[in-house]
């Protein structure tokens, strides 16, 4: 093929009685919107570098790189797309954050771009683009990483903005034979302690 | 997790990984998602590969590298086979669960889990997106 794009959106333990049709519908136009925005990026001639930080991002919730594209009507259905564990819809830590990471990497020059600990960056791959591209390293993390996405533009929001109550409810819902809840949570959440425990954490959703 | 992988007009290959981490991980931990060749990787006579599942397993198994790595040094192993191999073998014998997506430098995709469903899709020249969640 010319060219070609293929993208995940988590794998796990997926019942299928968890995914009612519509919501399964949901997941299945969020994937497509993700493909069709990096098809029209690869289909322009864009490069496979932008392709996938396009694709991404709009998993990860935000989407504004198709300008006035025929797409771009699709694409404000999924605004802040909550549906995916990245970006907008993160999970959550035992302590009640979310700490978002992300990474990218160009197989022509073979430099690459890797950020975590984050928790402020609306879209964490496109970080991983700038320290790719404006920095002598491969991995940046926590304050000094959101500090270069401030001063590259990048949108910052308030840690609030990742919230989504579904990914609340799994955060409650671990097994309660774990650590509690730390200092840091929300004060109005403290009487119903997450937990973890390595026997019995279900590692999926979170990929 | 989420992720793409591209081969682009100039034959160039691209992989990103994004990721929220574990549900109720330690606040610090780091997952194989910002690990270049662990959930990440891509060079381009070879393939891109974006992974998504147990991130320490993908930590431990170097699996974005290792699926490339046979291609490098094996004998004419396709892309196919060898996410195959690292995902169904390496991976599960280990007790690792998670899948991958990946495209070569001839635009071939895979995109094999070893879970029982992974959220995923590809896209080619006729603009047709083909999604799936289940086998």
């Amino acid at each position: 093929s010319r060219f070609a794009l293929v993208l995940h959106g988590g794998a796990g333990v997926i019942p299928p009685d968890s995914l009612p049709p519509p919501t399964r519908e949901k997941y299945v136009a969020a994937l497509k919107e993700a493909l069709l925005a990096g098809y029209t990026v690869l289909n322009e001639g864009g490069t496979s570098l932008d392709a996938t930080e396009v694709a991404v991002r709009v998993m990860e919730g935000m989407y504004d790189a198709l300008g006035e594209s025929r797409w771009r009507w699709l694409m404000m259905f999924f605004l802040d797309c909550p549906l995916f564990n990245a970006g907008k819809g993160a999970v959550f830590s035992r302590d009640g954050k979310n700490m978002c990471e992300a990474s990218i990497m160009d197989g022509r020059t073979m430099k690459a771009g890797a950020t975590t600990l984050l928790t402020t960056v609306k879209n964490p791959i496109s970080l991983a683009r700038v320290i790719k591209d404006t920095t002598p390293h491969v991995f940046i993390a926590a304050p000094e990483a959101e500090k270069l996405a401030a001063e590259s533009g990048l949108e910052i929001v308030d840690p609030s903005y990742f919230f989504t109550e579904h990914r609340w409810k799994q955060h409650l819902e671990q097994p309660a034979d774990s650590p509690a809840i730390s200092e840091s949570a929300p004060v109005h959440y403290k009487d119903q302690p997450p937990s973890y425990s390595e026997k019995d954490a279900d590692p999926y959703p979170q990929g | 997790t989420v992720g793409a992988c591209a081969l682009d007009t100039h034959g160039d290959l691209a992989a990103a990984t994004s990721t929220g981490g574990k549900t109720n991980k330690w606040t610090y931990r780091i997952g194989d998602t910002p690990l270049i060749s662990c959930g990440t990787y891509a060079e381009n006579s070879y393939a891109a590969v974006s992974g998504t599942g147990n991130g320490e397993f993908f930590i431990r198994y170097a699996v974005a590298y290792d699926i490339v790595a046979q291609m490098k040094y094996g004998a004419n192993v396709s892309l196919a086979k060898a996410a195959d191999k690292t995902i169904h073998e390496t991976m599960k014998n280990a007790g690792g669960e998670g899948g991958v997506v990946a495209v070569d430098a001839h635009g071939r995709v895979a995109l094999p889990f070893n879970t029982t469903g992974m959220y995923r899709g590809f896209i080619k020249e006729d603009g047709v997106p083909h999604v799936a969640i289940f086998h």
